[in-house]
This record gives C-alpha cells, structure tokens and sequence, in this order.
C-alpha cells in the first residue's frame, strides 16, 4: 500500500534517533547540508542492516524499521 | 564479540554489587535471586568472584528508574530501551540501569522483560564487553525470551568474556556469594567416597535425595544411575552458601531450608514468595540461634528438629511446635548418643547422620538397626 507521507516522516525521525542512539550518527544542522545527511544517513542504516545480519541496502525499508523498534539495551552496537 | 574501545576491565577479581532499590513488578527474593544468578554465569566462566554489599560504595551499583534518572541516556518509556550498564571504571563505571516503565518478571513469557536475561546481558556490560553480532549471544542487543532454568552462556560470550579475564582458576568455578558474604563457602567439592565425609543436611525432593555440604549438593537419583555432584547455586542462586539443615513435606511439594536463624521454603526451583523468615516463627526459643539438622516422618506428619543433644517434636498439620518439648535425644532415640548433623527418612527408616557416620533407626520403636558409613548411598 502506499506509504501515507506522514507516516514515512515519523518513521524517519524514528531511525535518525535510533541511529544516533545506537550508530553515532550526527546529523548536521545546517539545512544546507541536507543531501550530504541524506547520504550519511544511508551510511549509517548500511552499517546498522550489516550488524544484524540485514540485506545491506541503505534504505530505511520495512524489515530494517521493525528490528529498530524490537526492545533492546540502551548501550550503543558501535561507538566513536 | 566486542569490547569496549580500550577494553576497560577489572583489575581485581573480588568484585562488589550492590542493589540499591527495587522494582514493584517483582518480589524483592526474586529480584536478588535474578542479579545473584547473572552473576553466577560469569562468574562460572572466569576467574571473578562477586560479593554483594549491603551499603556503601560498591563497584557494580545496580538500580531501577525511569525517564531521566541523573545520566545522559534516558529511558524511553514502556519498549525500546529496557537498560544499560557502564564499562567499568570508577564512579558510575560498570553501574547497570533497569527502565522501571518496562513490566519486569522472573519468567520467560511474553508479558514482560525476564530480570535475569537482561540482567545477564547488562552485566556482560559492567565487566567490559560490548555487543555481539552473533545472534542468539547474550550480548546480542536486542532482547530475546528464552528458557533461563538450565540456561548455558554461548560460546561467543564465553569467548569475550575470557579474552578479558581468561578462565576460571583449576580448583573451581567459584559460586556467587549472594548470601552472607562474610561467610566461606566450601571452595572445593569432596570426593564422593572418601570415608571420612560428612555432610550439613539432607534432604529427599521429589524422590531424590540431595546431600548438601557448603556449597555444594550431591543428588542421588532414581531416574539416573550416577550420582551428580553440583553447586547449589546451580539450582538455588541466591542460597549459594549452604545449609544448616533441610527436610522436605512430600505432600506440599515443599523443602524446608535452614541456614543460621532463618529458614527458606522452595518449590522445585522456585523459593516461596515472604522467605527466608526467622525460626522463631516455628516455635524456637530465641536462644536458639541455628539448628543441626531436620527430619519429617511423612506418615505422622511430625517434623523433628535437632538441637544440640535436644529436639523437637512440630506438626505440620497444626503448625505449631508440640507440648512437653524440647526433650533427650538419647532419651527417645536408643543408641544416638551425640548431636545430630543431618537427617534423612527413607524406606521406613530414619537415617541419622554424626560425622562421618550414619546410624539406622526404625522409626516406630526409636530403636538402632545398625551403624553405616555417612556415604553409603553413593554405591562407594
């Protein structure tokens, strides 16, 4: 079905926390920046998918969203 | 397996915990009996051993809270998140936080989080590791419900946590000491035929009988041929240390455990919620600080309990101790002329152990049978 848009937001918001939680993902503030989050976003749901053993795609699909929403500890998978 | 950047570990193996409040969702005896057991498993697996303290600073300080609760990371609410735990160091180092918004339990079903997983992941944590990638590792982050009665660390996790603080030393994989830390407990296992063996209680259970002496329980079977030798910690994690005295009710599904002026009663694995409670309350006089050991005829429904050259008649159906008691052991019981460490009704038979011997009573007369070597259940 299509995604209604609203939904793909808070699902974004979702995965940009989950992979700065867990992923150190660092979002640049700057609006200018926009495609080079885009991309280092992509970066990080990479690493994230390959971790758990997921289809490396780079994209927040279904499968990937569900293992971030599984009950899980607090400490990150990779760090700085 | 991971590490944490620079495999901060513990440059000692006495480690301290302590549990510094509790959740609501479960009985406090369950909660220690879930840390003392998390425990157990690393400790089973290194050369670490655990101490829990009772106040003050300990290293592993181990606490329930929710939302914001005086660190960086705060809870999430009900799901997500259920906890973490610090690397260790100093301060906060190698503290583990539980989320109180999740509904935690003792058991593995599916309407809340199992204590003693998640308190084995989180301390994996308090010791220096970090996530496995390794699905189905106990480090792997995200939390998975599984059977936790005979559960065996995974080799991954045996594999980091060894890399740390490599095995345990020769003699044994030394047992938590949940309980009394202040007090040993046998370090190591005596063989099972050496003549001169004595035991702190017995106890049947189920149809077994299980010989305890410090912390360890000798089972003799008759679903199997052998006899095993375990730690007690590996069915009871938070009585590690051993017992005074024990006897079971056979048509309670019921032991009774004796340790110093308190007593346990367990269910199978299980330890009965409202435990342990003070020997007062079956009866004792106050200036009894600890007994030798306990017997319950099944058929009179009378349990004796042994005190010095004294004992005691209590039943079970009134729950009170009987009139015209404490009396004579040698009075009652002819040919036992000496206190009593451990006792056992088997066969029609009380069993009456002294030292290294065992002295066979019939039970309707009181009278010896004869006088047997205290291993001699162990087909020696």
């Amino acid at each position: 079905f299509p995604v209604v848009p609203e939904k793909e937001k808070e699902d974004m918001q979702f995965a940009k926390k989950y992979l700065e939680n867990f992923y150190d993902f660092k979002e640049e503030k700057n609006s200018l920046f926009k495609a080079k989050n885009l991309n280092r976003m992509a970066d990080k749901i990479r690493e994230m998918q390959s971790f758990f053993g997921l289809e490396v795609t780079g994209e927040l699909n279904h499968k990937t969203l569900d293992m971030m929403k599984q009950p899980r500890c607090g400490i990150p998978d990779v760090r700085s | 397996y991971s590490t944490f950047p620079q495999s901060p570990r513990w440059k000692k193996e006495d480690v301290t915990y302590r549990i510094l409040n509790y959740t609501p969702d479960m009985l406090q005896a369950d909660v220690e009996e879930a840390i003392a057991k998390a425990f157990q498993l690393w400790s089973s697996v290194t050369p670490l051993r655990f101490t829990r303290l009772y106040s003050g600073q300990a290293d592993i300080m181990i606490s329930f809270a929710a939302g914001f609760h005086g660190d960086f990371y705060s809870f999430d609410g009900p799901g997500g998140t259920l906890a973490h735990a610090y690397p260790p160091s100093s301060g906060i180092g190698g503290d583990a936080h539980f989320d109180e918004d999740e509904n935690w339990t003792k058991f593995t079903t599916y309407n809340g989080y199992n204590l003693f997983l998640v308190a084995a992941h989180e301390l994996g944590h308090s010791l220096g590791l970090g996530h496995s990638n390794v699905f189905g590792a106990l480090m792997y982050p995200i939390y998975m419900a599984r059977d936790t009665r005979d559960y065996r660390l995974p080799q991954d996790d045996i594999d980091g946590i060894q890399a740390l603080y490599g095995p345990p030393r020769e003699s044994s994989a030394l047992p938590t000491k949940a309980f009394h830390p202040q007090e040993p407990t046998e370090m190591t296992p005596a063989e099972d035929c050496d003549p001169h063996l004595t035991f702190d209680a017995i106890t049947t259970l189920r149809g077994e009988i299980l010989f305890f002496k410090g912390g360890y329980v000798w089972r003799k079977s008759p679903y199997f041929s052998d006899i095993e030798h375990d730690t007690i910690s590996s069915f009871w994690p938070s009585l590690a240390s051993g017992f005074d005295a024990a006897y079971e009710v056979d048509k309670k599904d019921r032991v009774i455990f004796f340790k110093d002026d308190q007593y346990w009663a367990v269910s199978g694995y299980s330890i009965e919620p409202g435990f342990p409670k003070p020997i007062q309350n079956l009866g004792f006089p106050t200036s009894v600080g600890k007994i030798d050991a306990a017997v319950h005829d099944q058929n009179t429904k009378k349990t004796y309990f042994f005190v010095g050259n004294r004992y005691w008649s209590y039943n079970e159906n009134t729950q009170s101790m009987e009139r015209g008691y404490p009396r004579k052991i040698a009075a009652d019981f002819q040919g036992i002329d000496h206190t009593v460490d451990a006792a056992l009704q088997k066969n029609g038979h009380f069993y009456f152990f002294h030292g290294s011997n065992q002295y066979e009573v019939d039970i309707k007369n009181k009278k010896l049978i004869r006088i047997m070597k205290s291993n001699s259940w162990f087909n020696c």
